[in-house]
């Protein structure tokens, strides 16, 4: 199947506040962050407009993320189907 | 499970209840008087959801509804695919963006306010997850919506899942699992979470066991029935599938649907499929927190499975079976239409049930090939961890975790047989399915048709090809997973009941745990001597 490449990313930070994650994003083209409610120092990078599919990967976004001394580990979030029933 | 409606006063003013069927059941809509939820019952206890929230995962909620503000939970409420809190419908490409709207209107529209009808939970408060309507669903997205809030939404009710094209195979990725994993261990001040799910819309054509959401052990999978007892034209097969609501009517008649509230301040009398049977089982799950609220994520599985009813469900093609403890189960409708009443009876007195273990049985790794025509037959005998810390004697759910290609995975048959003798269908011929590459890598097919039972014995696993072309494939992996309690799980409970299921099950239990200490007390007898 088609991979469907998104704006979104798993981000997780070494420490930081939900503050510190939101200026992070937002220093990194991010609409912003939100932390997840379980799992340690785990973010949802997502974009600022309505989010678009794409079809090639996001590399300069994910690699300057990955760069940045504050983040332990980006994961780039694949899109896919699912269907109201 | 026919009662006098006479029996139970119920005044609605509300101008669609009479429709609502799926309610109480006098016959409307060319249905069989006394085929509904029973929730008469329970209103007339006194339960009818307070303090229970439950949450729709779906394309946003109408909460302007004057039928719903009342009862909207906005604290509890986000919208995920726009990142804002006001969960909102709001235009998509299909025009179709009312379905949570219908959803949160089962499950708690307000009684006796003249507007719509009244939800099986009208007093229980609902809260909006919009989270369907990006132009695709993310990992994050999901696992997101599922954890939000899990000290406050008691129910998350799930109306979506992967495509019921009779092809695809998918679940939830790594990240939503965990999620529901944390859910179930540590929402509600660690009683867990409760993830309601419809089991699917893909028809004879499809398997819900081919639905990882479905067919997870933390989610309750609930299928559809109609209005005179029969199955809906869209039920999958599924061993999975825990019980069913009524919640379609067949019939070419208008009124057969769902009335309930539907986008911009209107009422529906149209809602149906499967799509209503999450928000209407959740609905009834609120009653039985309501009347209990210590219960745990799995106390109400075995609440469900206790007093689901037969009632006059009836399924052509797949007949009632009783498992090896006499539970009565169908591969459609699992243990029956959710029976409102009888579960708040039975969740009053309840006493939660023992902790539970994990064992792995067993698993075959050698690979072995499948041909047409000739069915292959594998064994796993196993003493369920006997003798060690993890020993499982009273089955809940069991995996068969499953690595198989096939030349065409849609002709493949897979069955499973408990040692107390009950066969379970864990995957049915998907005949659009034409796969030749992907096949089923360590897929973890769920039953739970042999709860209750003793897992000790051996297990058989069948595997063939049912089609008009010859087919082959190659099994590369069974691995048997069996989850569930040490000691029996209904004998503190109260009965009330000498003809319920409970009355059964517990009279099971006392026989075979004397059996087993007379047993023990010979061997022990004869090694003295």
């Amino acid at each position: 199947e088609e991979v469907i490449f998104t704006e979104h990313f798993l981000v997780q930070l070494h420490e930081g506040t939900n503050e510190d994650a939101h200026q992070l994003a937002r220093e990194h083209g991010f609409g912003s962050a939100r932390k997840l409610p379980f799992g340690e120092g785990l973010f949802h990078f997502y974009p600022g407009e309505i989010p678009k599919s794409r079809r090639k990967r996001s590399l300069q976004q994910h690699r300057r993320l990955a760069k940045d001394h504050r983040v332990k580990n980006v994961f780039p979030q694949e899109g896919f189907g699912r269907q109201k029933r | 499970g026919y009662r006098e409606i006479s029996n139970f006063d119920v005044n609605m003013s509300d101008p669609l209840f009479t429709k609502q069927w799926y309610l109480i059941n006098t016959g409307q809509a060319d249905g069989t008087p006394g085929l509904d939820l029973n929730v008469a019952e329970a209103w007339t206890m006194g339960f009818t959801g307070k303090g229970v929230t439950i949450a729709i995962m779906d394309d946003g909620i109408d909460y302007l509804h004057p039928d719903l503000a009342s009862n909207y939970n906005a604290e509890a409420s986000f919208d995920f695919s726009s990142n804002d809190p006001f969960p909102y419908p709001r235009y998509t490409d299909d025009w179709f963006n009312s379905h949570g709207t219908r959803c949160a209107g089962e499950v708690s529209a307000v009684s006796n306010n003249n507007i719509c009808g009244v939800g099986v939970a009208y007093n229980s408060k609902v809260a909006g997850i919009r989270m369907l309507d990006q132009p695709f669903m993310t990992d994050i997205i999901e696992a997101s919506s599922i954890s939000h809030m899990p000290q406050v939404i008691d129910i998350y009710s799930a109306s979506w899942g992967p495509t019921d094209d009779g092809k695809t195979v998918d679940g939830p990725r790594e990240l939503t699992l965990q999620a529901m994993a944390d859910g179930v261990n540590k929402g509600r001040g660690g009683k867990g979470s409760i993830y309601v799910w419809a089991s699917g819309d893909g028809g004879s054509y499809d398997d819900c066991n081919c639905d990882g959401y479905a067919s997870s052990m933390w989610t309750i999978s609930i299928n559809s029935a109609i209005n005179d007892g029969r199955t809906a034209l869209y039920d999958e097969s599924c061993s999975s599938t825990l019980a069913s609501t009524f919640s379609n009517g067949r019939k070419r008649n208008p009124e057969a649907g769902v009335a309930t509230t539907d986008l911009y301040g209107n009422c529906t009398l149209r809602h149906s499929g499967t799509s209503a049977a999450a928000p209407e089982a959740a609905g009834v799950f609120a009653l039985a927190l309501e009347a209990n609220p210590n219960l745990t994520w799995r106390d109400l599985q075995h609440l469900t499975v206790l007093t689901s009813k037969r009632n006059k469900l009836h399924d052509e093609v797949h007949q009632w079976r009783r498992n090896g403890v006499g539970l009565e189960f169908n591969h459609l409708f699992g243990y029956g239409v959710l029976d409102a009443g009888g579960m708040v009876k039975l969740a009053r007195e309840w006493k939660t049930v023992p902790e539970r273990f994990h064992c792995v049985a067993g698993s075959v790794q050698e690979t072995q090939k499948i041909q047409s025509g000739n069915k292959l037959v594998l064994s796993i005998t196993t003493d369920a961890c006997q003798g060690k810390d993890n020993f499982v004697r009273y089955l809940e759910h069991v995996q068969a975790v499953i690595t198989i290609n096939a030349s065409r995975r849609g002709d493949l048959n897979v069955n499973m047989t408990s040692p107390m003798g009950t066969k379970s269908i864990l995957l049915s011929r998907r005949p659009r399915d034409d796969d030749a590459k992907v096949g089923f890598d360590k897929w973890p097919f769920m039953t739970t048709h042999t709860w209750g039972e003793d897992p000790r014995g051996t297990w058989l696993l069948e595997v063939g090809f049912q089609g008009e072309a010859p087919q082959s494939g190659v099994l590369k992996e069974w691995t048997l997973m069996l989850h569930g309690t040490q000691s029996a799980p209904y004998i503190d409970q109260v009965v009330r009941d000498y003809q319920s299921k409970l009355a059964m099950s517990k009279k099971e239990e006392l026989e075979e745990e004397l059996d087993e200490a007379v047993e023990r007390s010979l061997k022990s007898l004869l090694s003295k001597n």
